[in-house]
C-alpha cells in the first residue's frame, strides 16, 4: 500500500509544471524515504531529478517499493481539477496498474477522486558522479528566469562565465551581443535577494537557452536557484522545494565542434 | 561553432 498526502495541491501543480515541458512521461519511484524521479528529456540532452522526502508529506506510507510510470499530460489534466488549497492524496495498492489521486476541499465538503492508468516505462537510470564544482552560484530564481528569457531573444546559446567578481551571461547572434553581469551582493536585507558565488576556479561554459528556459518553469517552487558549474561537465540547476525536497536539472554543455 | 553534447556521455548507466 502506498499513500502520500500533501496539504496543498498547489505544490504538486508547480512540480508538474516544472517537469512537463521536458518529459512526456516519467516513473515515480516510491519507497519509505519518499518519492524519486529521474528521467532524461526526449533528446537526451538534459536530465531531471526530483526528490520528495517522506517527512515533507502530511502523511506518507509506502509498505513496498513501488515504481509508478505516469503520463504527465494525463496527470496535468487531473491536477487541473484541483483547487490550489485542496488537500491532495495519492494512493496505490502494491503491484497496482492504477493510481488514485484524491482532492479534498479545506472544509471537506467536496471530495473528488481520479483513477489514472499507470504505464510500464522502460527508463534508464543514470549514475550521477559526485563532482567538486569550480563555481556555485546562488541567485534569485526570478532573476535567473528573466535572464534566460531575455537572452534567448539573441541566440540559441548562452555563455555563462563565472569569476570571483561575479557571473556573466552572454548571448551573441544576428542582432548583436547581449551581456548581463551580476555581482556578488554585499549585505542584503532579504536572503532570497542575494547573489552568492563560491568559486574554486573561474569557469566559462556554453548552454542551450531552450533547456535553461524549460528549467525556469520551476521558478514558482523556490525564491532562489543554485547553478553548479565545472569545466566539461553538465550544469546543475537546483531549486529547493521548501520542507519537501528539491528538483535538479542537469544540462550537458555545448562543446567546441 | 559549438555542438550540443548528450547527457549520457557524462553519466554512467546504472
Amino acid at each position: 500500500m502506498f499513500e502520500a498526502r500533501l496539504g496543498q495541491a498547489t505544490i504538486l501543480k508547480k512540480i508538474l509544471d516544472a517537469i512537463k515541458d521536458l518529459l512526456n512521461e516519467a516513473t515515480f519511484d516510491c519507497s519509505d524515504s519518499g518519492i524519486q524521479l529521474q528521467a532524461m528529456d526526449n533528446s537526451h540532452v538534459s536530465l531531471v531529478s526530483l526528490t520528495l522526502r517522506s517527512d515533507g508529506f502530511d502523511k506518507f506510507r509506502c509498505d513496498r517499493n513501488l515504481s509508478m510510470g505516469m503520463n504527465l499530460g494525463s496527470m496535468a489534466k487531473i491536477l487541473k481539477c484541483a483547487n490550489n488549497e485542496d488537500n491532495v492524496t495519492m494512493k496505490a495498492q502494491d503491484n497496482a496498474d492504477t493510481v488514485t489521486i484524491m482532492f479534498e476541499s479545506a472544509n471537506q465538503e467536496k471530495v473528488s477522486d481520479y483513477e489514472m492508468k499507470l504505464m510500464n516505462l522502460d527508463q534508464e537510470h543514470l549514475g550521477i558522479p559526485e563532482t567538486d564544482f569550480s563555481c556555485v552560484v546562488r541567485m534569485p530564481a526570478m532573476e535567473f528566469a528573466r535572464i534566460c528569457r531575455d537572452l534567448a531573444q539573441f541566440s540559441e546559446s548562452v555563455v555563462i562565465c563565472c569569476t570571483k567578481e561575479g557571473v556573466k551571461f552572454s548571448a551573441s547572434g544576428d542582432v548583436g551581443t547581449a551581456n548581463i553581469k551580476l555581482a556578488q551582493t554585499g549585505s542584503v536585507d532579504k536572503e532570497e535577494e542575494a547573489v552568492i558565488i563560491e568559486m574554486q576556479e573561474p569557469v566559462t561554459l556554453t548552454f542551450a537557452c531552450r533547456y535553461l528556459n524549460a528549467f525556469t518553469k520551476a521558478t514558482p517552487l523556490s525564491t532562489q536557484v543554485q547553478l553548479s558549474m565545472c569545466a566539461d561537465v553538465p550544469l546543475v540547476v537546483e531549486y529547493a522545494i521548501k520542507d519537501l525536497g528539491h528538483i535538479r536539472y542537469y544540462l550537458a554543455p555545448k562543446i567546441e565542434d | 561553432k559549438t555542438k550540443q553534447a548528450g547527457i549520457m556521455s557524462f553519466f554512467s548507466k546504472k
